[in-house]
């Protein structure tokens, strides 16, 4: 933007404007730079606010310092995403967690480099507990939620597991959305073993790369 | 130095910081605050075409002089003040379900100027 009437630089054939009017043509294109790289059409509306405590510790869980990496050659976004579960019980040893992964990525082809799970487990002391995590998928025909893996694991002390999530989960967040299944082999708790309020809320974290052209898997 | 200061007309960096709450992005941006998008203003007579900042040594300017003058004959458009060096930004922010994303966006801050 040319700051005095006769500084006209070829590229930009404009008068020069009055600082008002180019501060507002700034901010305009400050946001709209963002969103462009965002991938996003406009600035997202937050349905269900998530807690601060919930943000806290997801955040302390997050990989470290955000590694500075390069973009890709083929322009590439890298992203880390936390999703929260919505918690659904469906009896006292079985907790039912969805997770939903924007549209505005899947859209343009999110590939996902690696996904866990994390969940804080409060269970009597001095006691193991099994748990079984299953990873359920809608059916090819129907939309049923089909048994897609089964996950097994020993816990026997209270606090944050965390569960690397295999190829049939990162598929599923691939296309939007994670059904997962944790099942605890009960010796007769009277309540879940798996918290679900505010700063215990289980959630996912993945690695994303969105929007490379077609990579050329190599064999 | 290569930030505009005063009256100064030659090719430099104008700072300009976006602040999120000012524009109330603040509820879906976790962090940072703002963004230093900064831009590039400025004239770029033709002596010091092609210098990578706008810190153009004496020594540099005379040779300039000299290719401008034997360059002045031939048609040649005018040299813009433009981003010589960028740097990211790391935004963390709510998508709209309410997921929290962390990335870094490529070329977003615009740290010095120079003429093309």
């Amino acid at each position: 933007i040319p700051r005095a009437s006769d500084s006209q630089c070829p590229a930009c054939k404009g008068p020069a404007m009055d600082l008002d009017h180019q501060r507002e043509l700034l901010l305009d294109l400050a946001k709209r730079r963002i969103l462009d790289k965002l991938r996003l059409s406009q600035r997202p509306t937050l349905n269900t606010p998530v807690s601060r405590a919930a943000l806290r510790t997801a955040l302390q869980r997050l990989h470290g310092p955000p590694q500075r990496t390069l973009p890709e050659a083929d322009g590439e976004q890298e992203y880390e995403i936390i999703s929260f579960a919505d918690t659904g019980l469906s009896n006292i040893n079985q907790t039912r967690l969805d997770f939903h992964f924007s549209s505005d990525r899947t859209a343009s082809g999110m590939e996902i480099q690696q996904a866990s799970l994390m969940f804080f487990v409060q269970i009597p002391p001095n006691t193991t507990w099994t748990l079984k995590l299953r990873i359920l998928v809608v059916g090819l025909r129907d939309t049923n939620l089909t048994l897609a893996t089964q996950h097994q694991l020993e816990v026997d002390a209270s606090g944050w597991q965390r569960l690397f999530l295999g190829p049939e989960a990162q598929a599923a967040c691939s296309q939007g959305h994670l059904t997962l299944e944790l099942v605890a082999e009960s010796q007769g708790g009277q309540s879940s073993i798996i918290l679900g309020e505010a700063a215990h809320r289980p959630f996912v974290t993945a690695k994303v790369k969105v929007g490379g052209k077609h990579r050329l898997h190599r064999r | 130095g290569i930030n505009c200061q005063g009256g100064s007309r030659m090719c430099c960096r104008q700072e300009f910081f976006v602040d999120f709450r000012e524009i109330g992005w603040h509820d879906w941006i976790i962090q940072p605050e703002g963004y230093a998008m900064n831009f590039c203003t400025g004239q770029c007579p033709l002596h010091v075409a092609g210098m990578p900042g706008i810190a153009a040594s004496f020594h540099t300017a005379v040779l300039n002089l000299l290719k401008a003058n034997t360059a002045s004959g031939t048609a040649g458009g005018g040299s813009c003040c433009v981003p010589t060096a960028r740097r990211p930004l790391s935004l963390l922010y709510y998508d709209r379900d309410s997921n929290i994303v962390k990335t870094d966006i490529p070329d977003m801050v615009v740290e010095a100027c120079g003429c093309s």
